[in-house]
């Protein structure tokens, strides 16, 4: 999926 | 987005504006590690490689420019500023960073989720974000006193960090969200780095004294 190696944290 | 992630992102974004407003009204970087602030401006072009690739939120892309630049504003300022740069403790400065750097490096082409340039360059991010507070540690305890606003830079930065260990204990227990486990370690070990200088801070506080770190 495309949230895999989201990165949401900072 | 959770209270402790927000309280996070808020206590990292106080600790530079108190950065800036340390170097702004007393024209003066004493008792600021620049090797610090080089270190932070690496890992912050480095981490946000994804600003140009992936759009999160309006919130994320803000706050990573706002990272990103007031970091090379801070580098610049001691470095090239006419009166700011006079004031760089220079001979106390002496850390060489480079080696974390170096070493950083070496650990994510070894050590990283997946063998791609962005990820890459986000695992050596974490690492070196987790050891770039070393150098102004040690100038910290070189110097031995501490004036008032540099201390609340390097509390309102532990502060950041411990606020994002209880975002992540927070996002498991309600979101079944995993985080990574290389923050996880990383964020760990930067956190602990900051507890002899807590400790300090927090007799210091107490006492409604100056902060001093023994030497």
């Amino acid at each position: 999926p495309l949230g895999n190696l989201l990165h949401d944290e900072l | 987005m959770n209270v402790f992630r927000f309280a996070g992102d808020m206590t990292h974004l106080i600790s530079i504006l108190v950065l800036l407003l340390k170097i702004y009204t007393t024209k003066s970087c004493s008792g600021i590690s620049l090797k610090t602030q080089e270190l932070y401006a690496v890992v912050f072009v480095t981490r946000y490689l994804d600003l140009v690739t992936d759009f999160i939120s309006v919130y994320n892309t803000v706050m990573k420019v706002v990272f990103i630049s007031s970091s090379l504003a801070i580098v610049w300022c001691i470095r090239r500023h006419k009166v700011v740069r006079r004031s760089y403790d220079k001979e106390l400065d002496t850390f060489r960073h480079w080696l974390l750097v170096g070493a950083c490096a070496v650990l994510a082409l070894v050590v990283h989720e997946k063998f791609s340039f962005q990820e890459v360059c986000w695992a050596f991010s974490i690492y070196l974000e987790a050891v770039a507070i070393l150098p102004q540690l040690v100038l910290l305890q070189r110097s031995g006193n501490v004036d008032n606003l540099t201390g609340q830079y390097v509390f309102f930065l532990g502060a950041y960090r411990a606020f994002y260990i209880l975002n992540w204990i927070y996002r498991y227990y309600s979101e079944q969200h995993f985080t990574r486990w290389i923050s996880c370690v990383s964020g760990i070990v930067q956190t602990a780095l900051y507890a002899d200088f807590f400790y300090y801070y927090f007799i210091s506080w107490k006492n409604n004294s100056k902060l001093q770190l023994p030497a």
